[in-house]
Order: C-alpha cells, then sequence, then structure tokens
C-alpha cells in the first residue's frame, strides 16, 4: 500500500538501486558493454539480494594443469 | 579451438529456470550440467529434477545454499540417478528427500572434474567444447541489476557466490566473452543469460569450473 512503512522501505531500495545504475553504468558506453538498470530486483537491498539469490559457494579448486588433469 | 561456440546450437540446453525465492543456483548448475551431457551423448534431452539435488544432496543445505561440487561428490558416491523433472517437480522449498529404487529410470553421474582455470580460460573454453556446458561459480553481487550486454568490471574473483552454467563462448568481436545461462528466470538479464569477458576471470568465473562424466 502507498505510505506504509513497506512501500517507503522499497521506495527507498528502489531509490537506492538507481544511485547504483549510474555508478555501474559510468565506467563504460561503449555498446557492447553491460548495461545496469531497473529490473524485478530493484526494490531488494543489496542485503536482502544477496541473502535470498547468493547462497553458493566454491570448493577450492586444483589449478588446471593440462591433460594430466582431466578425468 | 572454434573462434565462436554455443551449446544451445546443438539443441542440448535446456530452457532457463527460475529458481525463485530458494538459494538453489547451486543445484541448478549441476542439473543444468548433468542434462546437457546427457544429451551430448546422443539421448533426448530430458529436464531432470533440481528438487531432487535439493532435497537429497545432504552435504549442502538445500535453499540455504550449497555448493556445487557438494552435489557433485553425493551424486557420485551415492551413484543416486536424476529422475526427471516431470516426477520430483520444483517447488522451491527444501522438502524430505524423495527416495526411488535402483531400477526406476534415471541419469546417473559416473565422475567430475573440479578446476581452477584462472588464467587459462582459453584452456577453459577447450574443456567447455570437448566435455559440455560447466557449472561455475562466480561472485554475482553487481548481477542484481544487470540488463544485459558483456560484464567487464564490478566482479570481485574472490567472493564466490552464485552458481551458474556456462554454455558458450564468442571471441569473434572486440570483446570476447562467456555465455552463462542465469536461473532467475527469463526475465532477468539477456532473456535468462548473461555475458563475461574472456581473458580476465570475471566474477571469478574461471575458479571453480566442475565438468561431468556420465
Amino acid at each position: 500500500e502507498v505510505n506504509s512503512p513497506q512501500f517507503d522501505r522499497r521506495l527507498f531500495f528502489f531509490q537506492e538501486s538507481a544511485t547504483r545504475h549510474a555508478y555501474l553504468n559510468s565506467f563504460s558506453a561503449a555498446s557492447q558493454s553491460a548495461k545496469y538498470g531497473i529490473n524485478q530486483f530493484s526494490d531488494l537491498s543489496q542485503r536482502e539480494f544477496q541473502d535470498l539469490y547468493l547462497r553458493a559457494s566454491a570448493d577450492r579448486a586444483p589449478a588446471f594443469s593440462g591433460q594430466k588433469a582431466e578425468g | 579451438l572454434p573462434a565462436k561456440f554455443d551449446w544451445r546450437d546443438h539443441a542440448i540446453v535446456a530452457p532457463v529456470q527460475n529458481q525463485q525465492a530458494c538459494g538453489s543456483c547451486w543445484a541448478f548448475s549441476v542439473v543444468g550440467a548433468v542434462q546437457s551431457v546427457h544429451a551430448i551423448g546422443g539421448s533426448q534431452l530430458v529436464e531432470l529434477s533440481v528438487q531432487q539435488v535439493l532435497d537429497c544432496s545432504f552435504q549442502n543445505k538445500g535453499c540455504n545454499g550449497g555448493t556445487p561440487v557438494a552435489a557433485l561428490k553425493w551424486l557420485t558416491q551415492t551413484r543416486v540417478k536424476l529422475v526427471p523433472q516431470s516426477e520430483y517437480p520444483y517447488k522451491a522449498q527444501t522438502r524430505m528427500c524423495h527416495f526411488f529404487s535402483g531400477s526406476h529410470g534415471g541419469v546417473g553421474v559416473k565422475n567430475f572434474t573440479a578446476l581452477d582455470f584462472s588464467g587459462q580460460e582459453e584452456a577453459m573454453m577447450g574443456h567447455l567444447v570437448k566435455h559440455g556446458p560447466l557449472s561455475v561459480v562466480v561472485d554475482a553481487l553487481s548481477w542484481q541489476d544487470y540488463l544485459g550486454g558483456i560484464i567487464q568490471y564490478h566482479c570481485s574473483s574472490k567472493r564466490s557466490n552464485h552458481a551458474v552454467l556456462v554454455v558458450g563462448y564468442d571471441t569473434t568481436g572486440d570483446i570476447p566473452y562467456w555465455i552463462v545461462q542465469n536461473s532467475w528466470g527469463t526475465t532477468w538479464g539477456d532473456k535468462g543469460y548473461v555475458y563475461m569477458k574472456v581473458g580476465s576471470n570475471i566474477c571469478g568465473i574461471a575458479d571453480s569450473v566442475a565438468a561431468v562424466f556420465l
């Protein structure tokens, strides 16, 4: 609901994301470069986004050393 | 190596999925690799059960996260066969593991490799062409705002937090790039895909690279 605490919170995160987009897009204007902007995650805080979607971790892997490492 | 290679052109990559509000990227990444390698072997492309991996890979934490390597260890050590997604559909919640009898049809994983290709991304291209789509773990913090194009900045190679599937590469343009399938639905990125510059270990894409063998 408009003007509810939840609405205000989401609006704040949305505005924060707009600031972030300007920063991320400032690195390169080349046509092939990545573009950042509004998407389905724009009203999430970075913390919420991490907690919901970034839940994997990597096991340390040995360096590839040609054919010997395969199989 | 071909200058451009995309496993999607070979009809062995399943459509982009949506993990929804569940930290199951690691399961999507592994299952994506397994079902593609299964199809490369001559079988029809069948979408396999992500929920089975989510529920049953006990060394991982279901929707609270996991690692592709732990899931692959579970698959190889237990010889569990992945059943079709249609038989064990995705619920975006961790549930009780459903067991199937040994005679039940499915796809088993014989072996896998997990290797660090940092500084050797050309070799990683060869690995992709030779073995099929690769399960990798990346730093995806800046992906919250990604709309499309080739990522070249804003990505650490030291804070891996998201598992995805590398399905191809293209080195024919000014910026060579990896073609990566994500599991955040088709409305995210470029119809669910993200492109990352080849050659500087962007987002740590080359740090932990798993290939599966069936």
